[in-house]
């Protein structure tokens, strides 16, 4: 069944999240949330958060991705 | 660091702010921008030149959405702010977001600390995964000195220190939850979850959540202090009660109630008790239990007086316990005391310590 509307939208901002500040590569929206990398990038975000690592986007998860913050990656070159 | 740890060659720095917020006077905009330069001089050699017209090292400006550089802003909240690294061209430029709400205190979000914070990249500081660091990425607000020993450490590894450093106190790292010397400051129920205070942060424990949320104390209460004495929940009232020095504040969920802070003496504490080491509610008798060195002190809070024949020695009431008490709860029938990295569980049904525990272990260590 297609994803309820505001459960899509926590995944845009969760995948707009990773691209943005931990390098998740652009891909086509839908096929990525139970990809590798996906996972990958969640994990690496909730590493650096000191949240659990599940790679899965959980309430803690999404409930720090909403907060206001600096607009330089957490990881990698910022140009 | 960023990768290749881009650093500026020499120690004396230019910067223009090229355009200002309409939120802030031009001075405040000025101050703020020189206290968080400030913030870096005091603990490496630079020195900062401000230039008013020309190509600085560090370009400062105000901008909304796409604003020149192909990493747009997005409007109010999200994205406050960003810099880039040290280097030739953009390198070491600092954008402000101007669709946000900047202001010179916590009503909203404090110029000085992101510009401090985004000084730092400008630097060639990279990210904290320490939640106390200035350089950690979520927004908040703080009082007190704003760099960490992480923040320091860091500058200082690219810059060294600063030769006339004056004495600086900074921040102590996060605590960490599985620290076998790990000691609490406050416990207290809120609303069916477990707030646990030490140092600047407070851990929220809930049964549902198998790990608990390390958060600052100032994000979620700006008005309360940086360190906790005491806490305790009334929950007939619906408040938590926190202690801090000789004050009190009264907070209802996560507002603060008109009329707080106010005395601890204003409970019936004699004036030479400076501070309360733990207080506990024990709903079944409608008492809360104050702990100050080696005595404690029983209220009832119908009648909002102290019982007579108060205080009492510690020791002597609550065998096995040892005399001084950092942190109390009451839960399931039992009173959890915390004394440095012990935790001991007592039966307030049979008067004893039925187990005794690491203090970590409150938080699934």
């Amino acid at each position: 069944l297609p994803l309820q509307s505001g459960d899509k939208d926590n995944w845009l901002l969760a995948e707009k999240y990773l691209r943005r500040f931990y390098g998740l590569p652009a891909g086509l929206q839908g096929r990525q949330r139970s990809s590798g990398p996906f996972e990958t990038k969640m994990e690496e975000m909730q590493r650096f958060f000191k949240l659990k690592v599940t790679g899965k986007l959980d309430d803690n998860t999404l409930e720090l991705m909403k907060q206001a913050r600096c607009g330089v990656p957490d990881i990698g070159e910022y140009n | 660091h960023f990768p290749r740890h881009p650093k500026w060659p020499n120690n004396n720095i230019t910067f223009r702010i090229v355009n200002y917020t309409p939120d802030l006077k031009k001075s405040d905009v000025d101050r703020a921008i020189r206290n968080a330069l400030n913030v870096w001089t005091d603990v490496t050699p630079l020195t900062f030149k401000k230039l008013h017209e020309g190509i600085a090292d560090i370009m400062i400006s105000f901008g909304s959405k796409e604003h020149g550089d192909y990493n747009p802003f997005d409007g109010p909240n999200g994205l406050l702010a960003h810099a880039y690294p040290p280097g030739q061209g953009i390198g070491g430029d600092t954008h402000f977001d101007e669709e946000e709400n900047w202001t010179i205190d916590s009503s909203a979000y404090n110029l000085f600390f992101v510009a401090a914070h985004e000084l730092g990249h400008a630097l060639g500081m990279s990210h904290s995964t320490d939640a106390g660091a200035l350089m950690y990425p979520v927004y908040s607000y703080t009082t007190g000195y704003p760099l960490s020993e992480d923040d320091i450490e860091g500058i200082q590894a690219l810059y060294g220190p600063n030769p006339n450093q004056r004495k600086v106190k900074p921040k102590p790292d996060t605590p960490d939850k599985c620290d076998p010397m790990l000691t609490f400051d406050a416990v207290t129920e809120l609303r069916g979850e477990t707030i646990i205070f030490k140092d600047r942060f407070y851990w929220r424990l809930h049964l549902q959540m198998p790990e608990p949320v390390q958060t600052l104390i100032k994000s979620t209460w700006p008005s309360i202090p940086n360190k906790v004495d005491a806490a305790y929940e009334y929950p007939e009232k619906d408040l938590v009660i926190i202690f801090s020095g000789i004050r009190m504040w009264a907070l209802n969920g996560y507002n603060l109630v008109d009329g707080y802070p106010k005395y601890i003496h204003k409970l019936g504490f004699p004036k030479k008790v400076r501070e309360i080491d733990a207080a506990v509610h024990i709903g079944d008798t409608g008492k809360t239990l104050f702990f100050a060195d080696e005595k404690y002190w029983s209220y009832d809070e119908a009648t909002g007086t102290m019982d007579s024949g108060y205080p009492r020695s510690i020791e002597e009431d609550f065998p096995g316990m040892g005399d001084e008490v950092d942190a109390a709860v009451y839960r399931y029938g039992y009173l959890n005391f915390f004394h440095d990295q012990m935790q001991y569980e007592y039966s307030y049904t049979y008067r004893k310590v039925i187990r005794i525990m690491r203090t970590n272990s409150f938080l699934n260590c």
